[in-house]
């Protein structure tokens, strides 16, 4: 049956704050987190990945951000803290 | 390139390395040779030297671990995050460490060690991630060839803005990635693939989607591993669905992602005559295939699969207007787009003449 799209969406909104956690220092802990991670902290660190991998810098976690996402790479941060 | 903030750097160049432990997926004879090329890619492009002990405390310690290991930098299993390091500094400075659940290999099949330590080292020497898709501190894995592997410029420049330049008298240069929409940017050889179009440049094609507006870059090597760069011509046969690529007196036939059996083989098989080693571009058209050597061309008939008769012509005496060499050519809407240097020409195969001239980047959507 097809996935309903929240699940699917919540799948890739947890793509995209691992991914920002490991590579763009998106905050981890609870508090940190809700209080820095306010929406505009994710869409700036998203946008900062997608400016670093020349990808339309939309904010948003589109198919594209998503793909790149999802590939084999290095565990360094692209972007020192 | 990008050094990492701080610009920590090792204050002696002769620095030591020691592998803690190996993988059972590799002998330790080719985790120790793929490492020493690792090293080798940046002591050939700059002052640094890099010696193997056995005992004791080196800069740069390598190890195969797993998930947590210590470091607050967890590995994740397969795929994924495949190594780390860290950078030049005592202790865990320069370390680097290796997923011990991820397949390493020696060959195109992922991943490649001596491709993943040899970034790694990038990072153990003062290296950040480059933004360069041809980079070698591109975050993301990429296979390329090892036996011919050359250190992108982006990398040289970036460790000798470090530790300056190599002791070899003659400077390294690596090969630098195309930019798509760079109007100095010529062509390898160009062919359709299944309605798209792939042009060839270097050891990447950039992939053209009628439906798409972003031109993707790719390595030949992502697509087709056993490849070699440079090709120099391609044509898509339609009606077989297979893409003939050419470089030098050799060609391969692919269907989509597979390099068919038995290939590459002799284009002398085209009934070349020998003193043709090598071709320019190629174009196929209904029941007919164009070759183009120099200011020459031939043409094959697919059917009878032998070279048509009083061949070859002048291109300029058939094709008016395609007055200089000829780097790619393919076929759309009953034109052959010939693409010399920076500049294409639609020629009108029904109204044999050129109808357009413009920059070849256009294709590109630039």
């Amino acid at each position: 049956f097809p996935v309903s799209s929240e699940s699917q969406q919540e799948k890739n909104l947890e793509v995209v704050q691992n991914y920002l956690q490991k590579f763009y220092h998106l905050p981890r802990n609870s508090y940190a987190f809700e209080r820095k991670n306010s929406a505009s902290v994710i869409v700036q660190k998203l946008k900062e990945m997608q400016q670093f991998f020349g990808l339309n810098v939309t904010g948003k976690p589109n198919e594209e951000t998503l793909e790149m996402m999802q590939k084999p790479r290095c565990g360094v941060p692209d972007h020192a803290e | 390139f990008l050094l990492t903030p701080g610009n920590p750097k090792w204050k002696q160049t002769d620095l030591t390395y020691r592998i803690t432990n190996y993988t059972p997926q590799l002998s330790e004879a080719d985790v120790d040779a793929a490492i020493e090329k690792a090293f080798q890619v940046w002591s050939g492009a700059s002052p640094l030297t890099f010696t193997k002990i056995l005992q004791g405390e080196a800069d740069i310690n390598i190890a195969f671990v797993q998930r947590d290991h210590g470091d607050n930098s967890p590995f994740d299993g397969p795929n994924g995050i495949l190594a780390h390091a860290f950078q030049p500094g005592q202790g865990i400075g320069g370390d680097a460490h290796f997923d011990a659940e991820e397949t390493w290999t020696k060959t195109s099949e992922n991943y490649n060690l001596f491709l993943v330590a040899a970034h790694e080292f990038g990072h153990s020497l003062g290296l950040s991630h480059s933004s360069d898709p041809g980079a070698l501190m591109y975050p993301n894995y990429a296979f390329n060839e090892p036996s011919t592997y050359a250190l992108p410029q982006d990398d040289i420049n970036g460790i000798q803005a470090i530790y300056g330049p190599s002791d070899n008298p003659i400077q390294p240069t690596g090969p630098t990635t195309p930019t798509a929409c760079d109007p100095r940017l010529t062509f390898d050889a160009i062919t359709t693939l299944r309605g798209e179009i792939l042009f060839f440049k270097d050891k990447y094609f950039f992939r053209r989607h009628p439906q798409l507006r972003s031109v993707e870059l790719n390595f030949i090597s992502l697509f087709w591993p056993s490849l070699p760069t440079g090709i120099q011509a391609a044509y898509e046969d339609p009606y077989r669905d297979l893409v003939y690529l050419f470089k030098g007196n050799q060609y391969w036939a692919l269907n989509g992602y597979d390099i068919q059996q038995d290939y590459p083989k002799h284009i002398s098989n085209y009934g070349f005559p020998s003193s043709v080693q090598a071709i320019d571009a190629a174009v196929s058209y209904r029941t007919k295939t164009y070759f183009f050597v120099n200011n020459q061309f031939w043409r094959y008939d697919n059917e009878r699969q032998s070279m048509d008769p009083d061949y070859p012509k002048s291109i300029a005496s058939t094709f008016q207007g395609i007055e200089s060499r000829v780097d790619a050519v393919f076929q759309q809407n009953d034109f052959f787009l010939f693409f010399s240097g920076p500049i294409y020409y639609a020629f009108d195969l029904n109204g044999n003449r050129v109808t357009r001239v413009d920059r070849s980047i256009r294709w590109l959507n630039c």
